[in-house]
């Protein structure tokens, strides 16, 4: 699946629904300056900011399993999106890459 | 290097 992301900083970090908002911003998507969509803002007050694993810089690789390896920025932030309008699970799982 | 250069800045949303 692409290239191999190193395993020591890839993590998996959930991030509980407690709060109307999940609160951040994505840059990038496939055929962007930056491929993969990463946290550009994390907003207070927001699901992500009250997880406290989420920082600004990561990389998401996937969330709730699915890899957003390859998708445009659109199809990736719907997926977020969806992840976190569904009712079906009161969290997100997401795996992020911490570059550098 | 020179490929990522060309590519456009991606667009940033809010969710």
């Amino acid at each position: 699946t692409g290239s191999p992301v190193p395993a020591s900083t890839a993590t998996l970090v959930r991030v509980l629904k407690n709060s109307n908002t999940l609160g951040i911003a994505i840059e990038g998507g496939a055929n962007t300056r930056q491929p993969l969509p990463r946290i550009v803002t994390i907003q207070k007050g927001g699901s992500a900011h009250n997880c406290g694993q989420l920082r600004v810089g990561q990389v998401i690789l996937e969330v709730n399993g699915i890899s957003l390896r390859g998708r445009e920025h659109k199809d990736a932030a719907r997926i977020i999106a969806e992840a976190f309008k569904t009712k079906e699970k009161d969290h997100i799982d997401f795996v992020v890459f911490e570059p550098g | 290097r020179e490929k990522r250069l060309t590519l456009p800045p991606s667009e940033i949303t809010l969710l």
